[in-house]
């Protein structure tokens, strides 16, 4: 149970930091408390997006918590690949630039898997291969109005 | 393996019965607030057994019915790129609600669908689906949950 | 008590009615769930937005929460008026045409009062008297990068 | 009564002293995750002692002070339309800190400030500062605690 646990975790963190570095120009790593024994602690992260000096985790911005909890979930899914993704609006912390940086991540694992994003916003919307705009009837159902191609 | 198609008829804001196109690569689904992207987002955990009802923002598995058309069924169709098809469907009853699963049209258990999903690599407790506000609820969660999660996938 | 506590949510619940009409082109309401005794029960939302049949609130969309949740807001703000209001990144759930509705509700508040904003959104921005610009300097320090003055 | 200036020294990320000016009507302040933005709200909750450490993302008020200037003390000055300056320092010491509060340059106690905002409309409880996550933070609430809302207001 504790080999399952550690080799499991050992990947999940070798993930992390590559993504983490990748979409922060920075360095994280995931922190297990309970050294000798990970199941008498929690796991945390040491995080310094774009080579910040962080006091605490806690005194991150919205954004930078949000960055690294999505590098987070794409640690876990590069280590379990699934056949499809849908992500549900994970770009709302994020201004425009790291938009732009998640997106371009999305297209990347998009080449061997199937992604479905909901998004508002318009670097990501402009980074996909096709656009599925969703909207109300006037009898409030909803209406699916068709795929644009995206040659962006 | 991938997902070639949905149809959705009935189930929350899908009032009117909608098929859905699905393709390789990165797709985005934008619209208004409240049109129903979620929605469709739901639809794929009901089809698949992947989620309860509360996580499917419901108490209880006949909410999902749409209120308005006054029908007492909701139903969705999964189809892949193998050519299977994966169907669901929830009839209110007098007194709760009856669960239905086809595989291919043809009635099967839930168990069916989900070992069919096991060896293709989806499963609950995977994080190949972010529900919106899934990432503030990971944030915010206590270093021992967070551990949990690698418990469960370990 | 019970008078003081039943003024005060006749009155944010009349301006929660008059807002979340003007916000959204439906209807919505406070309810004590306690009705002989408030302090027995909670207080939850019953809302139509845009009209519209809902089953359960937790059904509600993403952006439709929030935007009942920021009426409930403007509701308390408009009943204790105070000489400022900051509100930090309150349209995040929004799509772009409900931040222009939040945006003018702010304008509108913001005659008598002074409000800062702290926002992503160009909507937001747009309709703002004047931007204040937050960077980071290389060596890590917030630097505020000065005052446009909008004519929008 | 308005803002005209804030000056923050040392506090959170203003590693460099950095004066502010606030204006009538609608200003927005934005830039991008990371830069300072929140921090300046934090600065003025600080200075006027509006909210607990824990409520500016610190576990204790000495976080507050700037990890990469060296200087072991932070330091808020607000200024309003009426010409009052409200100033509040956090010093670090060997056991732990001292908190100063000065009005129009003379120390005072946290009280002579309190007063002085509830004179003028401004109070803890009073919802004219919502911070970033609040509104799903009320949303996600339990009925009795936004009823306790009315209840602290009343
Ligand atoms: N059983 C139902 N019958 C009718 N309408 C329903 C039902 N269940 C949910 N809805 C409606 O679906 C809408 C929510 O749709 P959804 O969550 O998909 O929106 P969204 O496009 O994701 O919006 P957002 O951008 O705000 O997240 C709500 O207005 C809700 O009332
Ligand atoms: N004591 C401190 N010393 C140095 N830096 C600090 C200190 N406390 C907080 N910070 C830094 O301030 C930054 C957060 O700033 P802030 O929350 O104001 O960002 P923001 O502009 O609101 O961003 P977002 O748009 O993501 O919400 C973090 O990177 C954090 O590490
Ligand atoms: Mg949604
Ligand atoms: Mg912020």
């Amino acid at each position: 149970k504790y080999d399952a646990f550690m080799t499991a975790f050992r990947a999940i963190n070798a993930n992390f930091r590559e993504i983490f570095a990748s979409l922060t120009n920075g360095n994280g790593h995931l922190i297990l408390e309970g050294e000798d024994d990970p199941f008498s602690g929690g796991m945390k992260f040491a995080v310094q997006p774009g080579d910040k000096n962080v006091p605490l985790v806690s005194s991150l911005s919205g954004g930078e918590k949000s960055i690294t909890t999505l590098a987070f979930i794409f640690a876990i899914q590069t280590y379990i690949p699934a056949p499809f993704y849908a992500l549900d609006e994970v770009d709302m912390f994020l201004d425009g630039s790291n938009v732009v940086r998640v997106a371009s991540m999305i297209k990347d694992l998009s080449k061997n898997a199937q992604s479905v994003i909901v998004s508002l916003r318009k670097p990501m919307i402009e980074r996909a291969d096709r656009i599925l705009g969703v909207t109300l009837r006037p009898d409030m159902s909803t209406y699916v109005t068709g795929v644009k191609n995206n040659d962006g | 393996m991938r997902i070639t198609e949905i149809e959705v008829d009935n189930f929350k804001s899908f009032g009117r019965k909608v098929k859905i196109p699905f393709f390789e690569g990165f797709t985005v689904i934008s619209g208004p607030n409240g049109s129903g992207k979620s929605n469709i987002i739901d639809s794929i955990l009901f089809v698949l057994s992947l989620s309860s009802a509360r996580g499917l923002r419901a108490e209880r598995l006949t909410d999902l019915i749409n209120v308005n058309t006054g029908r007492n069924t909701a139903e969705v169709t999964i189809t892949f790129s193998d050519g299977t098809s994966i169907r669901r469907r929830i009839k209110k009853t007098a007194n709760g609600y009856y669960s239905y699963h086809y595989m291919n049209d043809r009635v099967c258990r839930q168990g069916d669908v989900i070992e069919f999903l096991t060896r293709h690599g989806i499963k609950p407790e995977g994080y190949n689906v972010v529900m919106q506000g899934d990432v503030t609820r990971i944030m915010d969660m206590s270093d021992t949950e967070r551990r949990k999660i690698i418990d469960e996938i370990a």
